[in-house]
């Protein structure tokens, strides 16, 4: 069990240090399981820093690069142990347009392995999906579903659509 | 394996019957605010065997079954089944199409079916396990959690390592 | 002391409720001091329920109300007692492009009487601003700052502009 | 009483001497992830009294001064002034115009000052007390910090109460 632990968690390290120099262009990104302690028990600390920067403390990073390295170890995770499906709601709200096609750029990468359910606001990350899924509110506050091409699922987020009025 | 579809009734804002067949690939749902893109997330984690209510942002369990609106009453249980396409085999049971279902009555009583043969809990979760889709799992990012697979404390960051080993 | 606190808490709570009403378009709202506890020890419980919905409790509400709901409080309390300036950093970030309209329509109302920051990645909160600053990285790591007219603004959040790479 | 502006020079990522000149109405801050919006936030709850680092998302209140880069060295401090226009008495002073400023050296000695001249901290708060802008007040919503207004503790709600009161 504890060899099986180590050899995964290596493997999610090195997973991660790669996928996180691919989504930031740069920098460089760490595992490190807590000293001292038995490596069953041991906590896991995620140490990244993006192309430039000296810190590498999480807490010190912005929205957009604190959500793009969750990214980064999700798919190392991911390629590390594939799961047949994965559920995302609105990962990419805190990306500016340049990163959040970063973040569709990596979706579609993994999209051979598993499928892929985005919940999303944003236009950049619907036009990239092969399917679309509405869901609205035609009564007040009944759920019903909605098939949608690309063009309605823009206007579905405009104004007049049926939702939070 | 793959996710075939995903049939909710009653389960919070989804008072009418619903049901959603997955593509390969990646699929994207969107909407307006408040419509019930979020509740799909939770339809998920509960037929899985989410135990915590405020996991699925509740103060109780009964919090899934739809409490009703201003023209509807509220209704007496849940249910949601998720399907899957298990021909390759990776769900250790001997179906090439593999229910998970769930209910719960506002009596308080739920129910769990595999194949629509009542189980337990237990079963359920052995199902899955190693898959990364369970509860403590790594393949699904809910809603304003990129903060909280970051920033949790690093024993909690370890429990979905563990998954993956 | 004792009766300033009621008579300012009193006044916020009725604007409150109106401004809940005029964001939303209905639904009802509510905040309650804590009881059986003195006055001036008291906590404060924000109650809010959607048009048409029968819910009124805060977990159960989506990303996307939850966010105009905090709107319709802030604005409670600038009514009140007015602050010479609000900053708000990506406020509209969970909201979908109605609401994110609503969120500007409010925003405008008040900034006759305050000064507005705004920090934001939405095209439809940038169009709307008197004025914009941009905040980039020409040297990775080192803020600087360039005025930017509205076209330039939207570009700056395309790709290729300086920033997490 | 409006801003005026606010000059940083060494606090986080502006190691150059940065100005930002505000006009009245609504401003909207954009740029790419990770450059420095949020900082400016950070800017302004600091200069006005902020005493915990981890309000301001550092570990230590030395994680304001800039930190160097791969191309730059560390600065030995920090300095945020902001200036605000009191032609209209507001803040009780007699100066129609009232730079605020506040200094950390990485000797961790740290010095405030109201018109250039040295004052406690205590005589920052006492000047901005009651207009709705100091570390209590409810004019500054943080980057994600939605949810901790609608559901932070009772308590902690009452404050931003008191603080309109
Ligand atoms: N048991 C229930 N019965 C009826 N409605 C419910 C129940 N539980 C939750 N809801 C409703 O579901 C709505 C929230 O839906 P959800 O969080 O899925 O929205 P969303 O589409 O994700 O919106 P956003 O884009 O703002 O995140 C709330 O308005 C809430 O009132
Ligand atoms: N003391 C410091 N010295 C140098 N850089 C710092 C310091 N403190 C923070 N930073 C840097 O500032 C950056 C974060 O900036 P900030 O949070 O303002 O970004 P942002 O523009 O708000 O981005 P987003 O759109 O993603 O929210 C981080 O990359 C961090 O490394
Ligand atoms: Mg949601
Ligand atoms: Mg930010």
């Amino acid at each position: 069990c504890r060899v099986m632990f180590v050899e995964t968690f290596e493997l999610v390290r090195k997973h991660f240090a790669e996928l996180f120099v691919m989504i930031f262009g740069g920098g460089s990104a760490d595992l490190q399981l807590e000293e001292g302690v038995d490596v069953l028990e041991a906590g896991v600390t995620v140490l990244a820093s993006p192309p430039g920067k000296r810190i590498n403390s999480l807490q010190l990073m912005s929205g957009g690069e604190k959500a793009l390295t969750a990214v980064a170890v999700l798919f190392a995770l991911f390629k590390t142990r594939p799961s047949p499906f994965c559920l995302l709601d609105e990962v990419d709200a805190p990306l500016d347009e340049a990163n959040n096609k970063r973040f569709v750029r990596i979706l579609q990468e993994f999209s051979d392995q598993a499928q892929f359910l985005v919940i999303t606001h944003s236009k950049v990350t619907m036009a990239e999906a092969e399917s679309l899924y509405g869901v609205t509110m035609e009564e007040e506050g009944v759920s019903t579903q909605i098939a949608v091409r690309l063009e309605e699922a823009e206007k579905l987020t405009e104004p007049g659509a049926q939702g939070a009025r | 394996m793959h996710l075939k579809k995903l049939a909710c009734a009653g389960f919070k804002s989804f008072a009418d019957p619903l049901e959603f067949v997955f593509d390969t690939g990646m699929t994207a749902i969107v909407g307006p605010n408040g419509c019930g893109k979020s509740n799909v997330v939770d339809a998920f984690r509960w037929v899985l065997g989410e135990r915590s209510a405020k996991g699925l942002r509740g103060k109780e369990m009964l919090d899934v079954i739809f409490k009703g609106t201003s023209k509807r009453q509220p209704l007496s249980r849940a249910e949601v089944t998720l399907t899957f396409d298990n021909s390759d085999g990776t769900l250790p049971i001997d179906f090439t199409e593999v229910e998970v279902t769930r209910r719960l009555y506002r009596s308080g009583e739920s129910e769990y079916l595999i194949n629509r043969k009542k189980c337990r809990l237990k079963d359920v979760l052995a199902l899955v396990a190693g898959t990364g889709i369970g509860t403590e799992g790594y393949s699904i990012l809910e809603q304003g959690s990129v903060d909280v697979f970051l920033h949790s404390n690093p024993a909690e960051r370890r429990a979905v390592f563990e998954e993956a080993a």
